[in-house]
């Protein structure tokens, strides 16, 4: 099945601003 | 404890659960066992979830003594007793003191957005808190399958940019089991 992916910047960027995204 | 990723959050291919141990000193080193001696500090299954409990958590740099957290899936625990466990292992990687911080979170970050690509073989993350050195491990369901187990290393190289002179070992947690020992 399809798997949800996120690189390590994407993660960072949802730490500084969560609802940005 | 299920969770469920709130509102316009960012779901995690898998909930996981943060655990917290620390070897008991003195009298209470036989009395406590491993396991009794593990607590779970919480549970997510969304990114912004995930934020939430790492960012209250003190970095790794900063627990002292003889500490380990980890980061496992939801319903496994982090022993090799473990169903999920037992026939697996795991990639230990020794770091000098100074480095454990922001490797311990290049791979967590690198586990929750499944970037090492081996289906459910992941089980979990380990960063153990050591006088000498710190260690950080990523443990996999299956010892034996050398595919999964190189893909994970070379993974592990790629997003903890270590030094060259790294070393990285794999260990079966069956042979834990027999030499009483993680490292």
């Amino acid at each position: 099945g399809t798997r949800i992916i996120y690189d390590r910047s994407f993660l960072l960027k949802c730490r500084s601003s969560p609802m940005a995204n | 404890k299920d969770v469920e990723p709130g509102p316009g959050e960012h779901a995690l291919q898998y909930t996981y659960c943060f655990w917290f141990s620390r070897k008991p000193t003195g009298r209470n080193q036989q009395s406590t066992s491993f396991e009794k001696n593990m607590k779970i500090i919480g549970t997510f299954r969304s990114v912004e979830q995930f934020w939430q409990i790492y960012s209250h958590m003190i970095r790794a740099n900063e627990l002292t003594g003889h500490s380990d957290v980890h980061v496992f899936k939801g319903g496994i625990k982090p022993l090799w007793e473990d169903k999920a466990n037992r026939l697996g292992g795991k990639w230990i990687v020794r770091l000098r003191k100074g480095l454990v911080a922001r490797c311990w979170e290049n791979l967590i970050l690198a586990m929750l957005g499944e970037q090492f690509m081996v289906g459910d073989e992941v089980c979990g993350a380990v960063v153990s808190i050591r006088f000498q050195e710190d260690i950080i491990s990523i443990w996999n369901r299956s010892a034996n399958e050398n595919q999964v187990t190189s893909r994970i290393r070379d993974t592990l190289c790629r997003v903890l940019n270590l030094p060259p002179n790294t070393i990285m070992e794999y260990k079966t947690h069956n042979e834990s089991l027999k030499d009483r020992s993680s490292f």
